[in-house]
């Protein structure tokens, strides 16, 4: 079972988007994929059509009520897809969860226990607290999307701290990184510098394929689809099939 | 003294960039201004060009150490700017205060000693922790960036709960608010459809100025300039000039 997070404490870089988008392509290529939303504001939930105030348990009663993934697993969202869900409640467990030891391997432990899945992806919120914190000791391979304005290689030093840390203090081990430059737009020459930037400092470690800027993208999840649903011709959701290709040849 | 703060949980949609640039053309239009600086990823503060590495003093000791803001302040970063800056060690702070009783009152009682400015403004994380509950106990003017895309309703439900908190907990009164419309991409319909459902939502509370999306704009950071200094003729400078005129008429 591959468990692949998503993660960047940067807001607005694409995390979401690529956690549906990518958990879509790999669903459609037929693996069995699970995406686990770990982000209160549960964006990925409604990106897949699943209305919130219709939900009686969620990510949350796993991370704190102890169930099991599988008990909170909304099924077939998109063919071969399942989510586990998120609503508000999980803010609570941040601050619930503030003084338990091994608060950072819930989700770990949990993934333990579930079947018949290929592929888990985990959404995270934009901080790196003990929600992204699970998805980063729970993960083989984190994709870090960048979005390639400014600010992409700014917060990267404290991101890569915190997954050092994990890597020494809680893991013994390395974690896969995987970096994904997402929103370009050719047009302009910020993201051709940003692109450029990225590649020579994290060389191989940079996906191939490039997400680019598309308005289809945005406009996808007010109808509650993947952009595999939604509009498979556009240039994003060739993208996105593109980079579950290169992820399945990984 | 009027203080601005600009808030909002979902991530990357302009804050930093709005207050960034209405502080500089408020001061460039002759007005005292003092931005502060309140997220650990400090991306306001580099924006303004100041380098982190040499920072002895920044908003961190104001929060933790009980220094002024005066003492960590450094002035003229653009004509009549200063800024109070952050680094890392800013997140440092959020767990360090937990249990501190009255820890959501700390800038508001640090701006009760503070003279001199006609405006402060104040930039916030991506979360509804004790930084963000800082600036909206501070604030009279809570500036909402909403970025016209789909997510921009989605997340407002949970600020709309936490400010009603704050309003009724902490303030005893309620906290004027104004939405700012961000990232407007006049060339697509999601933009204009999630623009009329703000203004229909919340009507006279939102600005008339709405920020174009304009590569200009994600640009000026990497000078280490506002886009006053960097392109005063593009249509994000003139949004945004238009914009701190519009805040100044009120
Ligand atoms: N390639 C793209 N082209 C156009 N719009 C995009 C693209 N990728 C994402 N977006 C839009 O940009 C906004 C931010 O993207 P997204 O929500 O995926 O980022 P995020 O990192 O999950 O944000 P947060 O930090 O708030 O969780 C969303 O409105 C999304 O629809
Ligand atoms: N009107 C605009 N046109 C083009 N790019 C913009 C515009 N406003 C902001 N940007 C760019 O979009 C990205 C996100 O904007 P910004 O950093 O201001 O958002 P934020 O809400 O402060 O993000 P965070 O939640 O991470 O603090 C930045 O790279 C910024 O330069
Ligand atoms: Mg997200
Ligand atoms: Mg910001």
């Amino acid at each position: 079972m591959e468990i692949l997070s998503v993660a960047n404490q940067k807001g607005g870089c694409g995390k979401t988007t690529t956690a549906v988008n990518l958990s879509a392509y790999l669903a459609q290529k037929g693996k069995r994929t699970l995406l686990i939303d770990l982000d209160p504001q549960g964006a990925a939930t409604t990106s897949l059509g699943v209305k919130k105030r219709t939900l009686e348990r969620t990510i949350y009663n796993v991370m704190v009520d102890d169930l099991g993934l599988a008990d909170v697993v909304v099924p077939d969202v998109a063919p071969s897809l399942d989510i586990a869900p998120a609503n508000m409640n999980l803010s609570a467990a941040e601050q619930g969860l503030v003084n338990q030891p091994g608060r950072e391997t819930i989700i770990k432990m949990k993934l333990k226990a579930l079947n018949g899945y290929d592929y888990v992806l985990i959404d995270t919120p934009p901080s790196l607290g003990i929600l992204t914190l699970n998805s980063l000791v729970a993960c083989n391979t984190l994709i870090i999307p960048v979005q390639t304005e400014y600010f992409a290689m700014e917060g990267m030093s404290q991101l890569l701290k915190i997954i050092k840390m994990v890597e020494e203090r809680l893991l013994g081990s390395s974690i896969k990184r995987r970096y994904l430059l997402t929103m370009y737009d050719a047009r302009t020459n910020l993201s051709k510098e940003v692109a450029e930037q990225v590649r020579e400092h994290f060389q191989d470690q940079v996906f191939k394929t490039v997400i680019p800027r598309s308005v289809k993208l945005a406009e996808a999840p007010s109808h509650g689809k993947p952009i595999s649903l939604h509009e498979p011709d556009s240039p994003g959701a060739k993208a996105y099939e593109q980079l579950a290709a290169e992820v399945m040849g990984q």
